[in-house]
């Protein structure tokens, strides 16, 4: 049997708006630690990594570990009939074929239940190589969406170039050139605010528009954003979901060719 | 010209 509980239901909202437009299925594979989901998406240049651990959640029984198959169209389907303010409750029995979300007002007078069917998803796992990155910046996470957003209109790739003044982002197009450049910050009263280079050495890497501005659909999700960067290896956007887990988005670089 | 690198290059099956 599998139970898991989050009175905060509108995190699980979040997480699927920042998943669901890279991928179109997913593995949900629930363990007595938590929940993790490790995809792709379908042209392969991207990889999601998601971590819900099991004592983030109001409750979480997980007695034998199993996979549950997601169309995340179906699941966004059935989200969208949760209230922001409500609690989440997943539900499967051991070797489920169905999965149910039930949904509950915070007073209690109001359950809302929905069954869906799994699927059969042969997906291969990808092992992730310890790295020690070159570059490792934390950033406001709603200034990542603008410049991403702001600079996709020019050219389709993005070159992020990272040294011990700063990070610049830079893109060109048809119509001309555009670059933001990001100063570390010297004194913030918040510290989601800042900008915080950690450099080893200089990194310049170039990648798709495209992917930058889907990661970004996580940005509700956290204040601060992580990038990392290394010579010739993919980009880690990471965004950390409250004290439950995080949302790593490993993006391939676009490469001489 | 650059081109776009696949995951799959930098991250094997487990």
């Amino acid at each position: 049997m599998f139970e898991a509980r989050l009175v905060q239901g509108a995190l699980l909202k979040k997480i699927l708006e920042a998943i669901k437009d890279l991928l179109t299925e997913a593995s949900w594979d629930c363990a007595q630690g938590g929940i993790q989901l490790q995809a792709m998406d379908n042209s392969h240049v991207s990889l999601v990594s998601l971590t819900l651990r099991s004592d983030g959640f109001d409750k979480y029984r997980c007695d034998r570990n199993l996979t549950m198959g997601m169309n995340l169209a179906s699941m966004t389907k059935i989200m969208k009939c949760c209230g922001n303010d409500e609690i989440i409750t997943m539900k499967a029995q051991d070797e489920p074929d169905t999965v149910t979300f039930m949904f509950e007002s915070k007073n209690g007078d109001k359950i809302s239940e929905y069954e869906m069917k799994l699927m059969n998803l042969d997906q291969d796992h990808l092992g992730i190589p310890e790295t020690d990155y070159a570059c490792v910046i934390k950033m406001p996470s709603g200034e990542f969406a603008r410049i991403c957003r702001d600079l996709s209109q020019f050219g389709e790739s993005m070159v992020i170039a990272c040294s011990k003044n700063g990070i610049k982002f830079s893109t060109s197009g048809d119509i001309g050139t555009g670059n933001v450049k990001l100063a570390q910050t010297s004194s913030v009263d918040k510290e989601e605010e800042a900008v915080i280079i950690e450099m080893q050495e200089p990194v310049t890497l170039t990648f798709a528009c495209k992917y930058l501005n889907n990661f970004a659909k996580a940005t509700p999700l956290s204040p601060v954003v992580s990038l990392s960067l290394s010579p010739d290896v993919p980009l880690v956007v990471e965004y950390k979901i409250e004290d439950i887990g995080y949302v790593r988005y490993y993006l391939a670089p676009k490469i001489e060719d | 010209l650059r081109k776009q690198a696949s995951i799959t290059c930098f991250f094997r099956k487990k």
